[in-house]
């Protein structure tokens, strides 16, 4: 099972857990190590990187109005802030004494620490953003509700030309995210889901379109046609229900790195 | 997203430290 549920998420982090792994493995078999190398530029390089990181994290925060999301990013930011702190009192350290073992443990505290913590905060503007995309599903559903009121072909045309769009950003969103997912039943899941949508889209247009006609001749099949309708909108609210289940399902897992 | 382009910044950097760190174990392993 993949560790890193999102294929960016994964570009971004598998690099430097691999290195990190590695890290410590080296650490662990040689206790005391050969002298470190003066660490001061790259860990500079890195706090240079989490200062912007941090400045950008805040400018995402003021700038949403996800309440999660401003809730989620300051500790993960705290914590990638700490963790580099760690890296620079380890580089001090070093260059006093290349062989010292509580520096080493800063190092690889700070480096995980880093990990973590922009782990932390991609996860949280990850889950930020699936909220997004379940709004729209959301927006989806509320026009499905409306459907029983549709009771002329006036109504019709205007239910389709309403739908349509939020239908099309819905199927556009959902894939994009399917796309992106690195648990490939997750994304079989939601790909079927999606493919269910768009095959019962026309059939409800026909079964709404079959309720007005039938009712509006005052002809019998009236209840039939309407139970038709409602198991069609039934069938394709409970399509959108699984995506949203689905795209809320993450295989984070932080521990694999502790 | 800018957060994005941020965070592989400080994955990138955060690498290039931790594989120098580890280059002068690895001499000993």
């Amino acid at each position: 099972m993949p560790v890193f549920h999102t294929k960016t998420i994964e570009s971004i982090l598998e690099p430097v857990a691999q290195q990190v792994s590695r890290l410590v493995i080296l650490h662990e078999e040689a206790e005391d190590g050969n002298a470190m190398p003066d660490l001061a530029r790259p860990v500079q390089a890195v706090k240079l990187a989490v200062d912007n990181l941090v400045r950008v994290g805040y400018e995402t925060i003021n700038s949403s109005e996800d309440a999660i999301l401003k809730q989620d990013m300051p500790p993960a930011l705290n914590r990638v802030e700490e963790a580099s702190i760690l890296l620079i009192q380890a580089s001090d350290m070093l260059r006093s004494d290349p062989f010292s073992a509580p520096a080493r443990k800063k190092l690889i505290e700070g480096s995980r620490g880093i990990l973590q913590g922009t782990s932390a905060l991609l996860l949280a503007f990850d889950e930020s953003e699936v909220r997004k995309i379940i709004r729209i599903c959301k927006n989806v559903l509320e026009y499905l509700a409306i459907t029983e009121v549709v009771e002329t072909m006036e109504d019709l045309v205007t239910f389709v030309k309403n739908l349509s769009p939020v239908l099309t950003k819905m199927t556009k969103e959902v894939d994009g995210r399917q796309k992106e997912l690195t648990h490939q039943v997750h994304r079989e899941w939601l790909e079927r889901s999606l493919e269910q949508v768009k095959q019962l889209t026309p059939i409800l247009i026909s079964g709404i379109k079959i309720y007005i006609t039938t009712k509006s001749q005052g002809g019998q099949g009236v209840a039939e046609a309407q139970t038709n309708r409602d198991y069609v909108i039934g069938k394709v609210c409970n399509e959108i229900h699984e995506m949203i289940r689905v795209l809320q399902l993450t295989t984070y897992d932080e521990e694999e790195w502790d | 997203e800018q957060i994005l382009v941020a965070a592989r910044s400080i994955a990138a950097a955060t690498a290039a430290l931790v594989k120098a760190a580890s280059a002068a174990q690895r001499e000993l392993v």
